[in-house]
């Protein structure tokens, strides 16, 4: 099977990439 | 405004005022105060210096301080430009600015290039994009087989390294991101548009006038 993702895409889906979780006091 | 005595905030090392912290970024004033109100929680969380340390950053986003996680800490050295460990209320403004949605594409290519330069050569090799994905995979339930991380890494050079000389430079990025602007969807985080309404006490704290705000 032909890998349709780029190694960026998969990598900026990392939790520890989502500063959303700064906001939630 | 300004009626409540913030005299406290001197004890934060790093302070800086935010009218001048509002001019030098796409924050209002009232937002680099409400801003402060995050940075005050976040930075008593652990040890009340007024710092934000790695531990206290991780637990902001993770609830766990023990968590280590390679992009976290990323994020935590890019936010600490003086290189201390720690990041002061200027650092905070300044790095969250580059998340703004109103910031320019242009400054969020630029960071978005060196959080993925691991070793800040002015490069994004091959080895540190591998590195990255077999964190990605360690922290995931994502099971892939090396044949297909290499792969992966293939297929990535292919598109992004034009040059073909094994590492992706600044204008291969530039290039490379234009065509997958999904990319930078983690440099905007749209709650900052609402940070005074996220956090309104700080109009109790606020030591600047309205018609400044």
């Amino acid at each position: 099977k032909p890998v349709s993702m780029n190694a960026f895409e998969l990598i900026s889906r990392s939790p520890g990439f989502s500063l959303e979780n700064l906001f939630e006091r | 405004m300004g009626c409540v005595s913030s005299k406290g905030r001197r004890q934060f090392p790093g302070y800086e005022d935010p009218v001048f912290l509002a001019s030098q970024t796409t924050f209002s004033v009232s937002e680099v105060e409400a801003l402060f109100e995050l940075f005050k929680s976040i930075s008593s969380s652990v040890i009340d210096d007024g710092l934000i340390n790695k531990e206290e950053f991780l637990l902001a986003l993770f609830k766990n301080r023990k968590k280590e996680n390679l992009f976290a800490s990323r994020i935590f050295d890019l936010f600490d430009v003086k290189h201390r460990g720690v990041i002061d209320f200027g650092d905070f403004v300044r790095a969250l600015h580059i998340f703004h949605p109103n910031t320019s594409m242009e400054d969020k290519i630029n960071f978005s290039f060196r959080l993925y330069d691991l070793d800040n050569t002015g490069f994004i090799e091959r080895e540190e994009v591998k590195q990255m994905l077999l964190a990605l995979l360690g922290e995931s339930e994502m099971k892939l087989a090396d044949e297909t991380v290499e792969a992966i890494l293939d297929k990535t050079f292919l598109e992004a390294d034009t040059n073909q000389d094994g590492k992706i430079d600044m204008s291969e990025w530039q290039y490379f991101v234009s065509k997958n602007p999904s990319l930078l969807r983690i440099m905007t985080l749209p709650y900052l548009r609402d940070i005074t309404t996220a956090f309104p006490s700080f109009v109790f704290y606020s030591e600047v006038d309205e018609a400044a705000a």
